[in-house]
């Protein structure tokens, strides 16, 4: 991990008392290997390592330190505030703030992503978290894959929340609209819209994407990620705001052993909120986003 | 060689920074452009274009990839595994379509009781296929649906003693730090085990090349704890890398079976790795 290879090659410097080019290039030289480890996109690392050079000339090395615990803490810090961290120590995690049209006073909510992140998932684990509040009509909005409907309709039942029967619609805008009068009918001021998984380079499926957006007017289109993702997820990423305005991340599988560096990479480049963390497999699993835990897993 | 077509240190630095960006890896990508200096050096080679196809070549050397012996005697048993959505169900369909057009006859296991929908998106390739399929409800023993599989893929071996007949068993997605998820599966295996005078298991592992470095800790868990015999690659489609897959192949040995590069059944052969590596560059 980062602390202990900082402290490797740092060793030689514990009495020195600031952190200068020597062995400033050596500490950056260990953070770049952990970060193309944990999966950061090397865009994101170059852009970074300069800011964080500046940052760490020069800074005092104070009694009991070694530059590498300095340089560690510099970094980290660096690296938490970037994602959102307030500084202080009673960190308070971000919470997600569910928008609301003033005009229908209800909220419309869509997920995207690519193939198998977790997005059907989700919008029962969003449905379960959000039903204290509102009362939430999940729809399925996925004509693809096989079973989605059924997938999504079991997982509103074990939410204990309403599923829009769509008795075999195929066409997405009828989907849409008759979801949308249904739940002005039965009073559900949230809805929940399931999308099929796509890639970024299937402009078919990009262009159905962007006419559900125009269609449905989501107040929020959130980008599902999978936090194993690796280099190409910035790009994905990028992609996919570009089709339909992304207004938040959600970063599932957060319990796997991943240090889940996609989401440095897209939370920083695209400069969008982290709705939740994913942390498993059932619908309690969904956590709020914190910046210190992150960085700190992320370093190792 | 004029000094502009000469094989620099910006030649290697390039090379690099394309391994890294296609999930290779730092330390693949080390002991290949260690491998790939002292080639160059060996053959005297010091023109880039001429560098480039050993670069090539070497890459393709490094990669495994292989067919699952079939015994003439036991029915093959297919264990289709790997973390939650990286394409199990859906590659358990394409090789059924696949392993369908080669004379093979496969009956489904919807071995993934946990998750809701999963027999349901399983039955619909069964049915699509017009293959038969074992399923139980949401929330059923896993083991028990093992049991249930094999012995009816028997008694159809019985009646078709002539047919080549497979097995091919779903599992639910699990990541490889649960532990209590990794002894489930080994129960699953051990169920298996009660069929071994007849039949003959395989573990394939599916790879999602969208993931990172990640992938690699799924084959080591996954090979160290059940044993691997081949890897599926999913997704190619969806990105230009994979490349993951070159640590896993040369540093774990494991080979790669098949790739799959699409949502449709066709999307899907064995694994090529003329194709892959020229695909990368
Ligand atoms: N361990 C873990 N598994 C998750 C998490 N979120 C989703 N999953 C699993 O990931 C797999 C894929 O989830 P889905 O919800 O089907 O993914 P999807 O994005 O809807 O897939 P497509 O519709 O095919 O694109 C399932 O096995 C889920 O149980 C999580 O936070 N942790
Ligand atoms: N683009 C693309 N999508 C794929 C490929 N293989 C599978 N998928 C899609 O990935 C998603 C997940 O596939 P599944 O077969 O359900 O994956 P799984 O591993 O069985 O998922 P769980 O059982 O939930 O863990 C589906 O939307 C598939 O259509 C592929 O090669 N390319
Ligand atoms: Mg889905
Ligand atoms: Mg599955």
């Amino acid at each position: 991990n980062l602390s202990k290879g900082l402290t490797a090659v740092l060793s030689k410097f514990s009495l020195k008392q600031k952190l200068n080019e020597e062995n400033i290039e050596l500490a950056l030289r260990e953070i770049r290997m952990a970060l193309i480890d944990a999966d950061v996109s090397l865009f994101v690392i170059k852009n970074f390592l300069a800011e964080v050079r500046e940052k760490a000339l020069g800074k005092e090395v104070f009694k009991g330190l070694t530059p590498s615990n300095v340089f560690f803490k510099t970094f980290r810090d660096e690296l938490a505030l970037l994602l959102g961290w307030n500084g202080e120590s009673s960190e308070k995690p971000y919470s997600f703030q569910l928008p609301l049209n003033e005009a229908t006073s209800s909220t419309v909510i869509m997920l995207c992503g690519l193939q198998g992140s977790g997005k059907t998932t989700t919008i029962g684990k969003l449905a379960l978290y959000l039903k204290e509040k509102r009362d939430p009509l999940l729809v399925s909005l996925d004509i693809h894959r096989p079973a989605a409907a059924e997938q999504l309709q079991r997982l509103a039942q074990q939410a204990g929340v309403a599923y829009f029967e769509q008795e075999g619609e195929r066409r997405l805008k009828k989907i849409i609209k008759n979801a949308k009068k249904y739940a002005k009918k039965h009073s559900h001021n949230l809805i929940l819209f399931d999308t099929a998984g796509r890639t970024q380079l299937d402009t078919d499926m990009l262009d159905e994407l962007q006419t559900i957006g125009d269609f449905a007017k989501p107040d929020a289109n959130i980008l599902v990620c999978d936090s194993m993702l690796g280099q190409e997820a910035l790009r994905t990423a990028e992609t996919f705001h570009k089709t339909y305005p992304v207004n938040s991340l959600i970063f599932t599988k957060f319990d796997s052993d991943t240090r889940g560096g996609v989401l440095l990479s897209v939370k920083h480049v695209l400069s969008l909120p982290v709705a939740f963390i994913g942390s498993g497999e059932k619908l309690e699993d969904l956590e709020a986003f914190s910046p210190i835990r992150y960085a700190d897993r992320l370093l190792g | 060689v004029e000094k502009s077509a000469r094989v620099d240190e910006a030649f290697f630095t390039e090379l690099e920074e394309s391994l890294l960006a296609s999930d290779a890896g730092l330390k693949f990508s080390a002991l290949f452009l260690a491998g790939l200096r002292e080639e160059l050096r060996q053959k005297k080679i010091l023109d880039k274009k001429h560098a480039a196809i050993i670069s090539k070549d070497l890459l393709k050397s490094w990669l495994r990839q292989g067919s699952l012996e079939f015994s003439k005697t036991k029915v093959p048993v297919i264990f289709f595994i790997g973390v939650n959505g990286v394409g199990k169900t859906s590659s358990l369909a394409k090789l059924a379509a696949y392993l369908k057009a080669k004379g093979f006859y496969s009956m489904l296991g919807a071995g993934d009781t946990f998750r809701a929908a999963a027999s349901e998106q399983l039955s619909f390739w069964a049915k699509r296929l017009g293959l038969p399929i074992v399923k139980k409800p949401q929330g059923s023993d896993s083991a028990a649906l093992v049991y249930d599989t094999l012995e009816s893929t028997l008694a159809i071996k019985d009646k078709k003693s002539e047919e080549a007949v497979i097995a091919l068993i779903d599992s639910s997605g699990r990541l490889q730090n649960k532990v209590a998820l990794m002894e489930e599966l080994k129960k699953m295996l051990g169920v298996a085990k009660k069929f071994e005078e007849r039949t003959e298991v395989f573990k394939i592992l599916v790879v999602d090349a969208t993931l990172g470095q990640n992938s690699f800790e799924q084959a080591k868990v996954f090979h160290e704890n059940l044993g691997i015999d081949g890897i599926i690659l999913t997704k190619t489609d969806s990105s230009s890398c994979g490349g993951i897959v070159f640590a896993i192949s040369h540093e774990l040995k494991l080979p790669l079976l098949y790739i799959s590069f699409g949502e449709s059944l066709e999307n899907f052969s064995p694994f090529d790795v003329d194709s892959f590596v020229e695909a990368l560059f």
